[in-house]
């Protein structure tokens, strides 16, 4: 088992879309 | 054997914060979503900001409690324990609590008139929770203790409602108060836990209110829990209790962050479906542990070459979780990882390890600092190019590995 951590999500915009059934990710968003 | 595309330049004092700007960046949620500022809790632009901060080798010994829970609560899925919050679990108190590794806030309204509380933001967690006055056994707080006595839209979820069997078949329920009055619990990694009656309330997001929003009204505390002074936890996680889940009809069912790199920038949280121009991994759950949201990482690059790692070795799947502070590899892919990242980074001399960091360099006398970029690739082919904050944290190399590859 792996854990994405907080370190490495930082800046992005990290989408949890629940209902469509992803994990999206946008670079540079703050 | 890396090109200048392979490399990002820090520059120094890249890793302090350099400038303070706590304004808000703009967001535009798809319609019908809300967006509230979010800040890390230790930073200038935390509403309440810390009297003291851990220093990164304190936050690191706490993150391994956390990230040793997080597993441990996957093993007891494994091994058929079925229950796993009541699983065994002894871990050393005095090295703080797992909790303590949450690091980003947001500020909300509840109750009508809406009461200002500043809470820790956790997709590893669902039930939501704030301290109510009275409260017997709770740590100090900057914001007036919330009071449900004062608020003309609150209401104590009796034992016999439904949310309150919601809370039982999750166990996070605690019995009947006295009154009737459902009781909750919330247990974290540490021992620490806390409990309370379970309420409903109006709650406020930025422009948009939400009716009837199920939380833990605190009322006794114990162990380490949240030693600070935040207001209570938001919980984003997959299950029933949680926010998400809560407003999914109102906003949908989705929700996004970004996580400032430094203590003097803000991020922010959006409920509802965000704008585009993510790049989407295909979202993995566990009926045993609703809370979680999990993905599957298939590669790493490092200096745009991928390493050579058996696609078995990532087949258990990653948790994302905005709590644990450092990423967890596999062993292998860790190994394969820090090799590789030293190849790139011949020209700085090797530093002591420090904490669960084993890859760490001595940067002293450097104006600037070239490292090979990291591209995390998962399933689908989705590449994730690393900011140069989620490569390197001090002076090493921010990757930590499971103690092996079934862990």
């Amino acid at each position: 088992l792996g854990i994405i951590g907080n370190v490495q999500q930082r800046t992005l915009e990290v989408l949890y879309d629940v209902g469509g059934g992803a994990v999206g990710f946008k670079a540079g968003a703050c | 054997g890396y090109d200048l595309q392979s490399y990002k330049v820090l520059h120094a004092g890249a890793l302090k914060s350099a400038t303070i700007n706590c304004s808000q960046p703009k967001v535009t949620p798809s319609s019908g979503g809300v967006t509230v500022p979010l800040h890390n809790r230790h930073g200038p632009c935390s509403p309440v900001p810390s009297t003291k901060a851990p220093t990164l080798e304190e936050m690191l010994r706490r993150d391994q409690l956390r990230a040793a829970y997080i597993t441990r609560k996957y093993s007891g899925v494994k091994g058929g324990a079925g229950d796993v919050e009541q699983s065994d679990v002894t871990v050393p108190t005095t090295l703080g609590t797992s909790l303590g590794t949450l690091e980003y806030l947001i500020t909300v309204g509840i109750g009508s008139p809406a009461m200002t509380q500043t809470m820790l933001i956790d997709t590893g967690s669902d039930v939501s929770w704030v301290q109510c006055k009275p409260c017997s056994q709770c740590h100090t707080q900057a914001d007036s203790l919330f009071d449900p006595s004062s608020s003309s839209t609150y209401s104590a979820f009796p034992c016999s409602s439904s949310a309150c069997a919601q809370l039982r078949r999750s166990h996070q329920g605690n019995g009947c108060s006295s009154r009737s009055q459902c009781q909750y619990i919330v247990k974290y990694g540490d021992g620490s836990s806390g409990t309370g009656t379970y309420s409903s309330d109006k709650l406020v997001l930025g422009s948009s209110t939400v009716k009837n929003f199920q939380f833990g009204c605190s009322q006794s505390e114990s162990g380490n829990l949240l030693k600070d002074q935040t207001d209570g936890l938001m919980g984003l996680g997959g299950g029933a209790q949680s926010l998400a889940t809560q407003t999914a009809g109102t906003f949908g069912k989705a929700f996004s962050y970004c996580l400032p790199p430094t203590t003097g920038s803000p991020g922010f949280l959006t409920l509802g479906a965000a704008t585009s121009g993510f790049v989407k991994t295909p979202m993995l759950r566990s009926s045993q542990v609703p809370a979680y949201y999990g993905v599957r990482l298939q590669a790493i690059r490092v200096g745009g070459k991928q390493l050579s790692i058996p696609t078995s070795v990532f087949s258990a799947g990653s948790i994302m979780d905005s709590g644990t502070i450092i990423t967890r590899l596999p062993a292998t892919a860790y190994s394969a990882l820090s090799s590789a990242f030293k190849a790139g980074m011949k020209q700085y001399p090797p530093a002591q390890p420090m904490g669960i960091f084993d890859t760490c360099f001595d940067f002293s006398g450097q104006s600037s600092v070239s490292i090979p970029t990291v591209v995390l690739v998962f399933s689908g082919g989705v590449a994730v190019n690393l900011a140069s904050d989620g490569i390197i944290l001090g002076s090493c190399l921010a990757f930590a590995a499971n103690s092996d590859d079934s862990s």
